[in-house]
């Protein structure tokens, strides 16, 4: 998976 | 949220209130890069544009307001409150050799082609190369006031522990973000020189001086 979907970081 | 996470954006405050505090208290931004806080202010801005539409935690978006208002605040104070004290001569980096090949990297390399995901990622790689500037500015005066290497090492040391925390999240969480690993790297890896003059000399008592 490249990557979350959703940012979640700041 | 993990350990590693958030001793990072713990790490990423003290750095913001710090250089509030130096600025605000000594009333003169000797020896600060306008020209970074800048970029830090277009990299909260291009980054939180979900802040009102798209809520995580209370503690996600309490901490983009203070990251987007201290920002601004710190620009304010370089540019408008003590701007007699900028040291615009010093100041010289060509930021746009950092805006336009960081947009175009954006356009090109990213997770989704719709405008706030090329922002977001416009906003990951500005923010690796954003602190240039502050360094530039330091090797051309030569020296740093401990206050603002405490300031640069806080701010680096943020996102050394961000990429611990994608490796604690890509073993527990199969979380995996190509993109803000490999910027992260590039931005820890143009702290390292920093790193290792305030290991050696600031926390020796000495103060901050590079060779010019």
């Amino acid at each position: 998976v490249l990557h979350s979907a959703s940012h979640d970081e700041l | 949220m993990n350990i590693f996470r958030f001793l990072g954006d713990i790490s990423h405050l003290s750095a913001i209130i710090i250089l509030l505090l130096k600025i605000w208290k000594s009333r003169s931004c000797a020896g600060i890069s306008g020209k970074s806080q800048l970029l830090f202010a277009i990299v909260f801005t291009t980054r939180y544009l979900d802040l009102f539409t798209n809520f995580i935690s209370f503690y996600n978006t309490s901490m983009k307001v203070v990251y987007v208002a201290s920002s601004y605040a710190t620009v304010w104070m370089i540019y408008s409150k003590f701007k007699a004290t900028y040291d615009g001569n010093h100041d010289t980096f060509r930021v746009e050799f950092l805006i336009v090949p960081t947009a175009i990297l954006s356009f090109l390399v990213n997770h989704d082609f719709t405008p706030l995901e090329i922002l977001w990622t416009f906003s990951i790689y500005l923010e690796s190369v954003a602190i240039l500037p502050q360094l530039f500015m330091v090797s051309k005066t030569g020296e740093a006031e401990t206050i603002t290497s405490h300031y640069l090492f806080a701010l680096g040391i943020y996102r050394t522990l961000y990429l611990f925390n994608w490796i604690w999240r890509y073993q527990f969480e199969e979380f995996f973000d190509l993109i803000a690993i490999v910027a992260g790297l590039v931005q820890t890896v143009l702290y390292c020189d920093f790193f290792y003059l305030y290991i050696t000399k600031v926390l020796k008592g000495k103060k901050l001086s590079l060779p010019a």
